[in-house]
């Protein structure tokens, strides 16, 4: 997937780690240290409607259905999470007890246009 | 910059780099507090020791063979009323939501001083205050402990759901194994109950498959 630039207008990832010691929560989250805060943004212009930012079949379809139907869609196309990951947890309740838990699509791996 | 950069996706102003690094880490609170289902982030009144952390984990990581799916707890013994001479006592955990239905795995982490006369048989059971009769007690699970160190005692799951307290006491009973017969004379037996090797509960809970309820119901 495309990572993103100061300078990329077109959909892509943008990548920012958050450290826990920088929220002041190191003292209930014991693991991880920190973790990725990916999201997605930038421009999805027509002709990369439905491009996944990974297999190309589902844009290509995308793309004779725009031809067939008409140059100019109506609706526009977004920048979209295509992929992500859990992230496990390792923390403190209020009671002291250690709970270890994944919380699921946490983090953005890839991004395309819907 | 000179020129205000635009945002590629909304074309607003972008925002100057420490503008967007503390909305960054307010998303970040935001996607984690919800990723967990709470509301605000726990106050710790009482944190379990480092040491007894360190090694609990230690132990758990050394034991569990494949990677538990849903979540995995561990509670460590707040309170016991052993009376140090015998081994008769009551451990006491804070358990925020008390293990649902789709707890699956529980087992009670006891250390057992060298002092270990022999083979020692011991029961557990668990300590209910809110049936008819005054705290009436319920056996939980029946076993033979040879030798000093750690032990991990398997807890039937389904005996430990239930009931809305956030407390759960289990009452620990033992007799030294002589032949068959046990001893009815309590040996003596020490539990660390607020150093680093107090006991502690271990419980693996299935995540909550959405809408599984309704599926059950149908």
């Amino acid at each position: 997937t495309l990572t993103c630039e100061p300078e990329t207008p077109l959909c892509c990832r943008r990548d920012h780690y958050v450290d826990f010691q920088e929220l002041g929560w190191q003292d209930w989250i014991l693991q991880p240290e920190g973790y990725q805060l990916n999201y997605c943004s930038g421009q999805c212009p027509p002709h990369l409607a439905g491009s996944p930012g990974i297999a190309a079949s589902f844009h290509s379809a995308v793309f004779s259905l725009l031809k067939a139907n008409n140059p100019w869609p109506l609706g526009t196309s977004c920048c979209v999470p295509t992929a992500r990951r859990p992230l496990s947890l390792l923390y403190l309740d209020r009671n002291g007890n250690v709970v270890k838990t994944d919380v699921p699509d946490m983090v953005v791996e890839a991004c395309g246009c819907s | 910059q000179g020129v205000r950069s635009v945002c590629p996706s909304c074309g607003a102003p972008t925002l100057a780099p420490q503008a967007e690094r503390a909305l960054v880490l307010e998303l970040a609170k935001q996607q984690i507090l919800e990723g967990l289902r709470l509301t605000s982030r726990p106050r710790i009144t009482n944190p379990p020791p480092q040491a007894a952390l360190t090694r609990a984990l230690r132990r758990l990581r050394q034991e569990s063979v494949a990677p538990a799916t849903g979540e995995e707890v561990i509670s460590f013994a707040t309170t016991t009323d052993s009376s140090t001479s015998t081994c008769s006592s009551t451990l006491t955990f804070h358990l925020s939501t008390l293990p649902s239905r789709h707890l699956y795995h529980a087992r009670l982490w006891l250390h057992v001083l060298p002092a270990l006369p022999g083979t020692l048989y011991l029961r557990i059971f668990r300590w209910s205050p809110r049936r008819r009769r005054r705290g009436s007690r319920t056996l939980l699970a029946e076993h033979q402990m040879t030798g000093p160190g750690w032990h991990a005692l398997t807890l039937p799951s389904s005996g430990l759901r239930g009931e809305e307290s956030r407390f759960l006491k289990l009452q620990l009973d033992c007799r030294r194994l002589e032949g068959n017969s046990t001893n009815a004379q309590q040996p003596q037996w020490l539990l660390d109950t607020v150093g680093d090797q107090r006991p502690f509960l271990e419980l693996k809970i299935q995540p909550n498959e959405p809408g599984a309820g309704r599926a059950k119901r149908r």
